[in-house]
């Protein structure tokens, strides 16, 4: 009877290469076994392929037509209307409420702070090595640092000898430990910024994927019948050093293939580096027995283009850069609850031989939407539903414009379980 | 019904042609919006003018379209919005 914690991990720029999606390449032991015991739905799209604009709109349950946030320069609070976050729900409602990196985007979007003091119970926290993440720390061919989109790294030789990544797992693991001794449900928000680029990572996880066992994207060149207006000419990853140097033209291209490959090869390479940031925030969960008192809520703001239709990058309609992971664990209603001492999460390393085959857990494969997030939580966590949004809705500050989730939460096969949740 | 429920996603742009600030345009300059709502069977957008003064999209005022059908063409390389004349914006399928 007691409130279930929240743990929402939101990662970002990350597609649904992962092995639970059945991606054939990406080693993501940690996620799989995430996805294992939860339920995950095959078919989830953002809102906007982009971040502040898909970050808003889940974040608040709200549609961009109704944030009017179309790029990263206003504030909702200000521009469109005083709309209630999920954060902010749950606060309203008990909980503590914790930001770890990158959950709004930085900015003018969330007011410089986050959304504070609305969403959050404490200041949120930022990975300090973040302010390296653009700089000259990829050692180049030519052995001088650049900012390049290719940075594979001895993360010994980084400023500070950490990543933002390990320095956000290492903080929320510490809030844990903390929230465990809590008489009130926390609810932890974890923002990771791997695989967005710079692809900044340990370079071992480039043995993962030899250059020669990397093809392709299946469908590497500009569609004939695309509309110049649908078309995205990558232009962020134009900007780094290693990119620039190619004199690739716009706004067509092409990339030169090996570098396309490289460019896959490191996007894989950052997704099994986070998947280790994953692992050990979830085994953390485990050893401090959290995890039959808490929800697990796994997804990204958007996709990224890996070469797809000749575009990289998100910024457009295709499914590639709207499609997201989407998974929820919810003990004892995806999965038992473990017994005493039994972990659901142990750390997997993505280095293993491929580990035991990790069984897939429950799918839906029907449509949703990120907009949805909002009430699926708040249901999932026995919290009242908000309305749903009349027509305008810029004068309500709690109602969701995304459907409720639930119905799908329901498997006739636990009705007899004994730990069912109820 | 499965094939009743249906994902909108839309982005922003300031031409009909790429430029320079195509990926990220700023409120001010954009001028089309893409909207596609997205089913089991198929993926359609329409590219319609947008008042960024008036956050209004034009609906009658169609810049190009797309329509791809995801059993035959998963990877989304074959536009039929052509073939199919586009035809009217389903209002039913407005967000």
């Amino acid at each position: 009877t007691d409130a279930l914690n929240v743990l929402l991990i939101i990662v970002d720029d990350l597609r649904t290469s992962l092995g639970c999606y059945g991606d054939k390449i990406v080693r993501s032991p940690n996620i799989d076994q995430l996805a294992s015991n939860s339920l995950l739905f095959q078919n989830a799209f953002a809102q906007q392929a982009v971040c502040a604009p898909s970050r808003v709109s889940f974040l608040t349950g709200r549609r961009p037509d109704t944030t009017r946030l179309y790029d990263f320069n206003s504030y909702w609070r200000v521009h469109a209307g005083n709309f209630s976050t999920i954060p902010q729900y749950f606060k309203e409602n008990g909980y503590v409420t914790l930001s770890v990196g990158k959950v709004f985007h930085p900015g003018i979007s969330s007011n410089h702070s986050d959304d504070s003091p609305y969403s959050w119970s404490f200041p949120p926290y930022h990975p300090s090595s973040e302010k390296y993440e653009n700089t000259k720390t990829c050692r180049g061919q030519d052995g001088e640092l650049h900012a390049n989109l290719l940075c594979p790294v001895d993360v010994a030789d980084v400023p500070e000898g950490t990543l933002p990544d390990k320095q956000s797992t290492e903080e929320a693991i510490r809030l844990l430990e903390k929230m465990k001794t809590s008489a009130d449900p926390f609810f932890l928000a974890v923002g990771y910024h791997k695989p967005h680029i710079p692809f900044r990572y340990p370079k071992e996880f480039q043995k993962l994927y030899p250059l020669e066992n990397i093809t392709l994207a299946p469908d590497p060149h500009v569609p004939h019948g695309l509309p110049a207006v649908a078309y995205n000419p990558w232009m962020d990853i134009r900007q780094r050093e290693d990119v620039r140097a190619l004199n690739i033209s716009v706004p067509y291209g092409p990339i030169p293939v090996d570098f396309q490959r490289k460019i896959r090869q490191s996007y894989f390479a950052s997704v099994s580096y986070l998947d280790t940031q994953v692992g050990h925030l979830l085994s953390a969960l485990d050893d401090l027995q959290l995890t039959s008192s808490t929800i697990i809520a796994f997804t990204s703001d958007h996709g990224w283009a890996l070469g797809e239709h000749g575009e990289w990058a998100k910024y457009s309609n295709f499914d590639v850069t709207t499609r997201v992971p989407l998974m929820f664990y919810v003990p004892g209603m995806t999965a038992s609850l473990p017994k005493a001492g039994e972990k659901l999460f142990p750390y997997h390393d993505p280095f293993d031989p491929v580990s035991e085959l990790i069984e897939p857990g429950r799918r839906a494969t029907d449509l949703v939407e990120l907009v949805s997030l909002f009430p699926t939580l708040a249901a999932l966590a026995g919290l009242q539903v908000p309305p749903r949004c009349p027509r305008p809705s810029f004068h309500m500050e709690l109602c969701r414009e995304g459907r409720n989730l639930l119905k799908y939460f329901w498997f006739r096969d636990l009705e007899e379980g004994p730990d069912l949740y109820s | 019904n499965p094939r009743e429920l249906i994902a909108y996603s839309q982005y922003p742009r300031p031409a009909d042609s790429p430029q320079w600030d195509s990926d990220k345009p700023s409120l001010k300059d954009i001028k089309i919006m893409g909207y596609s709502i997205r089913t089991i069977d198929y993926r359609y957008t329409v590219w319609v003018s947008f008042d960024p003064k008036e956050f209004q999209a034009n609906f009658s005022d169609i810049h190009a379209g797309e329509l791809y059908f995801v059993d035959s063409d998963p990877l989304q390389d074959h536009n039929m919005y052509n073939e199919t004349q586009g035809g009217e914006f389903p209002q039913s399928s407005v967000p």
